[in-house]
């Protein structure tokens, strides 16, 4: 049969109400799909095209700039309901390519692919000039203060659970204060915080109803003073068991 | 009679509106 290359269908505006119904289901499909870091939102819908499918519905290519969101791909909260991270915190965005397909009003997305990267660091010190810049993950001091951090969490309650670090999702140097930032998530095991005292390596992530996910933030302040002791701070949220949901890819990436 | 038509109407209207803020 003869090949026919694909006709457009019509030139759709980006904020058409349909492209915009579209974006919507794409980014629920991404937020979905996230494997690390946070969640998003759609901040611009960059192009759009429309393909007609035979034997009826339209096949859709759009390009879509979306934001990180501060909710951790842990947190249970619904992306709708997140907050988009502040520019000023050295916002992170993503480019999306998205295809899908439309048929009688249904979607359903085929493919995705984002790539995310922070605001230069150009435009960051143009737009916030006294603001932290983000460090990298693996940045030493950054993993120091996460690491001691998670110790200091599992040290505060002899009595709950043992947590392991799943991923550092964030963090950046405190210049003014002489300190560090990170955020981390975490998963607990099948110790409790007392046996892991004494076999921690012995200790796997949880299952079943028992597995728990969280989500903390810490900083640490290096003291002015030769005698005096530096400060450390963290907080964790332990979100409650949500069925059906597993991070596999986090736990084998990073745990085990 | 030959009517010019206007191209503007007819390109489409990309990229769209930023719902945050312009990275």
């Amino acid at each position: 049969a003869e090949v026919v290359p694909p006709t457009v269908h019509k030139v759709p505006g980006c904020d058409d109400p349909e492209t915009e119904a579209a974006a919507r289901v794409a980014v629920a499909y991404i937020n979905k799909h996230l494997k690390h870091g946070y969640k998003v939102d759609l901040n611009r819908i960059e192009k759009v095209r429309y393909f007609e499918r035979r034997p009826h519905g339209k096949i859709m290519d759009l390009e879509l700039d979306v934001v990180e969101t501060t909710c951790h791909l842990v947190d249970p909260l619904p992306a709708e309901n997140c907050t988009v991270r502040k520019r000023e915190e050295h916002a992170v965005e993503g480019d999306c390519d998205v295809k899908m397909i439309e048929v009688d009003g249904h979607y359903k997305v085929l493919r995705t692919k984002c790539h995310s990267s922070p605001d230069s660091d150009e435009d960051f010190q143009k737009s916030c000039p006294n603001c932290n810049r983000l460090s990298r993950l693996n940045d030493t001091d950054v993993v120091n203060t996460v690491h001691a951090a998670l110790k200091e969490y599992n040290a505060q309650n002899t009595t709950h659970d043992h947590y392991k670090l799943l991923e550092i999702s964030r963090g950046h140097h405190l210049h003014l204060a002489r300190g560090v930032y990170a955020e981390f998530a975490i998963v607990n095991t099948n110790c409790s915080a007392q046996h892991a005292k004494e076999h921690e390596d012995d200790c796997h992530v949880a299952t079943g109803d028992h597995l728990h996910y969280g989500f903390c933030k810490a900083s640490f302040h290096k003291s002015a003073a030769e005698d005096a002791a530096d400060h450390h701070e963290v907080h964790c949220t332990v979100y409650d068991h949500q069925p059906g949901v597993h991070h596999h890819h986090l736990i084998h990436e990073h745990v085990e | 009679p030959l009517v010019k038509r206007s191209i503007l109407a007819a390109l489409p209207e990309c990229p769209g509106r930023y719902r945050h803020y312009d990275l």
